[in-house]
C-alpha cells in the first residue's frame, strides 16, 4: 500500500504545472525515500528529474517500492480540482491499476476524492552522470524567467556566457539582437535576491529558449534557480523545494542538451 | 547554424 499525505497541497499542484507542458506521461517511482519522477520529452532534448522527499509529507507509507504510470495531463486536470490550501493525500494499492487523490479543505468540511486509471509505462531509467560543473550560477528564479521571456522576442536560442565578472545572456534574430548582463551581486542582505557565479572556468553555450521557457514554469516552487554548465554537456536547471525552515523537501531538475555548430 | 543535440549522446539507459 502506498499512501502519502501532503499538508501543503499547493506544492503538488505547482510540481504538476512545472512538468505537464513538457511531458505527456511518466512514472512516479515511489520508495521509502520519497516520490521520484524522471522522464525525457518526446524529442529527447530535455529531461526532468524531480523528487519529493518522504519527510516532506505529513505522513508517508510505502510498504513496497512501486512505479505509478501516469498520464500527466490527466493528473494535472484532477489536481486543478484541488484548492491551493487543500491537504492532498495520494493512495495506491500495491497491485493497483488505479491511483486515488483525496483533497481535504483545512476545516475538513469539504473532502473530495478522485480515482484515475494508471498506465503501464516501461520505466526506462537514464543514468545521469555526476558532473563537476565549470560554472554554477545562482539567481532569483523570477529574474531567470524574465530573461528567457524577454530574449524569446528576439530569437529561438540564447547564448549564455559565464565569466568571472558575471553572466551574459544573448539572443539575435531578424528583429535584431539583445544582451542581458548580470553582475555578480556584491554583499546582498537577502540571499534569495543575489546573483552568485561560482566559476571554475569560463563557459559559453547555446540553448533553445523554447525549452528554457518550459523549465521556468517551476519558478513558483522556489525563489532561486541554479544553472549548472560545462562545455558540451547538458545544462542543468534546478529549483530546490525547501520548507519555511529552509530544509530540503525535494527538487525539480531539468537537463537540456546544447545547440552546437554543425 | 547551430544544431540541437539530443540527450541520447550524453545520458545512457541504465
Amino acid at each position: 500500500m502506498f499512501e502519502a499525505r501532503l499538508v501543503e497541497g499547493s506544492l503538488l499542484k505547482k510540481v504538476m504545472e512545472s512538468i505537464k507542458d513538457l511531458l505527456n506521461e511518466a512514472s512516479w517511482d515511489c520508495s521509502g525515500n520519497g516520490m521520484c519522477l524522471q522522464a525525457m520529452d518526446s524529442s529527447h532534448v530535455a529531461l526532468v528529474s524531480l523528487m519529493l522527499k518522504s519527510d516532506g509529507f505529513e505522513n508517508y507509507r510505502c510498504d513496497r517500492s512501486i512505479s505509478l504510470g501516469i498520464n500527466l495531463a490527466s493528473m494535472s486536470k484532477i489536481l486543478k480540482c484541488a484548492s491551493n490550501d487543500d491537504i492532498i493525500t495520494i493512495r495506491a494499492e500495491d497491485d493497483a491499476d488505479a491511483i486515488t487523490f483525496m483533497f481535504e479543505s483545512p476545516k475538513q468540511d469539504r473532502v473530495s476524492d478522485y480515482e484515475m486509471k494508471l498506465m503501464n509505462l516501461d520505466t526506462e531509467h537514464l543514468g545521469i552522470p555526476d558532473t563537476e560543473y565549470a560554472c554554477v550560477i545562482k539567481m532569483p528564479s523570477g529574474e531567470f524567467s524574465r530573461i528567457c521571456r524577454d530574449l524569446s522576442v528576439l530569437g529561438d536560442s540564447v547564448i549564455i556566457c559565464c565569466t568571472k565578472d558575471g553572466v551574459r545572456f544573448s539572443a539575435k534574430g531578424d528583429l535584431g539582437n539583445g544582451n542581458i548582463k548580470l553582475a555578480q551581486s556584491a554583499n546582498v542582505d537577502k540571499e534569495e535576491e543575489a546573483v552568485v557565479v561560482d566559476m571554475r572556468e569560463a563557459v559559453t553555450l547555446t540553448f533553445s529558449l523554447r525549452y528554457l521557457n518550459f523549465f521556468t514554469k517551476a519558478a513558483p516552487l522556489s525563489s532561486q534557480v541554479s544553472l549548472s554548465m560545462s562545455e558540451d554537456v547538458p545544462l542543468m536547471v534546478e529549483y530546490k523545494i525547501n520548507d519555511k525552515e529552509g530544509d530540503s523537501k525535494g527538487y525539480v531538475r531539468y537537463y537540456l542538451a546544447p545547440k552546437i555548430e554543425d | 547554424t547551430k544544431v540541437q543535440k539530443t540527450l541520447d549522446t550524453f545520458f545512457f539507459f541504465d
